[in-house]
């Protein structure tokens, strides 16, 4: 839950 | 991974399919910006160096090595194989206008203030205006030739999809990645205008003109 970097996307 | 994510992935690799094709076939790179394609390098190389430490999948890194290989491809095409073709009297575009300030954004704007950190926002605020040098050279001919518009119709429309992605990823995931959102939102802005010709003029089939 929250704000994060979405380390999965290019 | 879902359908938008997927889409937009696909219509980015897509795009540099089209542009590719479209420099073999023409032998030509006229009408393209060589600065947003160094710009492009520039994004991708600050992004996705993460690929020889950080393992995601296999799908991820593919996408990774084809996206920095095919973009210093075209700057050779452009460059060298196709020298003469490239115009650059026309594509006046400052880049250094948009270097220095999302250099200075990604020095404020970042998840944690490392050096890979601050690359990645960089990357993500960069690219989020690496097409402006070539719509200015759009604004300043007034005209593209077919597959060029459906370039950027598919380079447009990978940002785009990842919109409807991040907003399923919020009530799926319930995790939100702000950096992302607003400079994909400002991305696909920055598209409103072209797509509006395309849609009302290509797809029907007509030339890409912009009224005088």
């Amino acid at each position: 839950q929250g704000t994060a970097r979405a380390k999965d996307e290019l | 991974m879902n359908l938008f994510r997927l889409f937009g992935d696909l219509s980015h690799l897509a795009s540099i399919l089209i542009l590719l094709h479209k420099i073999q076939t023409t032998r030509s790179c006229r009408g393209i910006s060589f600065k947003t394609q160094a710009l492009y390098v520039t994004v991708f190389v600050a992004r996705y160096l993460d690929l020889f430490y950080d393992w995601v999948s296999l799908y991820n890194f593919s996408m990774k090595v084809f996206f920095i290989s095919s973009s210093i491809y075209i700057l050779y095409l452009m460059k060298v194989r196709f020298r003469p073709t490239h115009d650059p009297s026309i594509d006046t575009f400052r880049a250094e206008y948009l270097v220095g300030p999302c250099v200075v954004l990604a020095l404020i704007f970042n998840y944690k203030f490392t050096f890979p950190e601050v690359l990645w926002s960089f990357s993500i605020f960069l690219e989020s205006v690496a097409i402006l040098p070539q719509l200015f050279m759009l604004q300043r001919t007034g005209e593209a030739e077919t597959i060029t518009t459906h370039y950027l119709a598919a380079l447009g429309a990978y940002r785009a999809l990842y919109i409807p992605n991040w907003i399923y990823r919020y009530f799926s995931e319930g995790v939100v990645d702000p950096i992302a959102v607003i400079a994909g939102l400002v991305q696909t802005a920055l598209y409103v205008d072209f797509f509006y010709v395309y849609f009302t003029k290509v797809l029907q089939g007509q030339k890409f003109e912009l009224p005088a």
